[in-house]
């Protein structure tokens, strides 16, 4: 179940450095 | 408790202060079990969470303890969906968008910082058609209140005394303002913020010299600056 779990987490991790928005505009 | 128990207990119709201890307990539990746990709970305790946060929204006068039980619930919604299963009941589920789009209340600045982080990872990691259904939650949570659809988001902006709703509402309009494939409607949604109070409040937001916020306000510039290229 490890792979399943963090979801929320790393999303929120992504938007808050940026990496989130710079990954969408590939 | 079991997740059984969590379900009867929601079931029952419990007192607000009651309400609140089971509802951390549950946020613990959410967070620490596996997602089986949460899979047991998510079948029928889904639909009891949001049925609870319905019902606080709709009190017309809210007590201090029904707005804490308001934002334990997003808690509870959060550590529910941090995890594949219960992330898709939420994208599948347009209630949820609906109840999350009227906890966006700025009179309610932690609760409503942790709302709109939620609905950016929503709008960044659903489909196509996810940013249309959460501009649809929001306009009509919106015509509840008779105010512009963005008015909330922007006011949570110009709270100066929570940093962190200001960063969580400036990655808010950057996770929209960049969901659309069409050049038109991301420029549609831009100018809809900024004609909404964001242009007034910029330059303020970037004297702040706050390294979380200097991130979101230079998504927002360079992808402004790609529109206009692109145009």
């Amino acid at each position: 179940e490890g792979d399943e779990t963090g979801v929320m987490d790393n999303l929120l991790e992504a938007l808050q450095s940026g990496e989130a928005f710079r990954d969408r505009r590939k | 408790l079991s997740s059984q128990e969590y379900v009867h207990e929601l079931r029952s119709g419990i007192s607000e202060e009651k309400l609140l201890n089971c509802l951390e307990s549950l946020r613990v539990s959410l967070t620490s079990n596996p997602v089986s746990w949460v899979n047991n709970f998510g079948h029928e305790g889904l639909g009891l969470l949001l049925d609870v946060l319905e019902k606080l929204l709709d009190k017309r006068q809210q007590e201090s303890i029904d707005k804490k039980n308001q934002h334990k619930l997003i808690q509870c919604l959060k550590a529910f969906m941090n995890n594949k299963y219960g992330l898709q009941r939420i994208l599948g589920d347009e209630r949820s968008l609906l109840l999350l789009a009227r906890a966006i209340d700025p009179k309610q600045p932690n609760m409503m910082t942790e709302t709109v982080k939620i609905l950016s990872a929503i709008c960044i990691v659903g489909e196509e058609n996810m940013l249309d259904k959460i501009l649809g939650a929001i306009t009509i949570a919106a015509e509840r209140n008779n105010g512009e659809r963005f008015a909330n988001i922007v006011e949570g902006l110009e709270n100066h005394e929570a940093l962190q709703l200001q960063v969580a509402c400036m990655q808010f309009i950057n996770a929209l303002v960049t969901s659309p494939e069409e050049l038109d409607f991301r420029v549609h949604l831009r100018n809809e913020f900024l004609r909404c109070g964001l242009k007034k409040i910029l330059p303020d937001l970037k004297e702040k010299e706050n390294e979380e916020l200097d991130i979101q306000l230079k998504v927002f510039d360079e992808n402004k600056e790609e529109d206009l290229i692109e145009m």
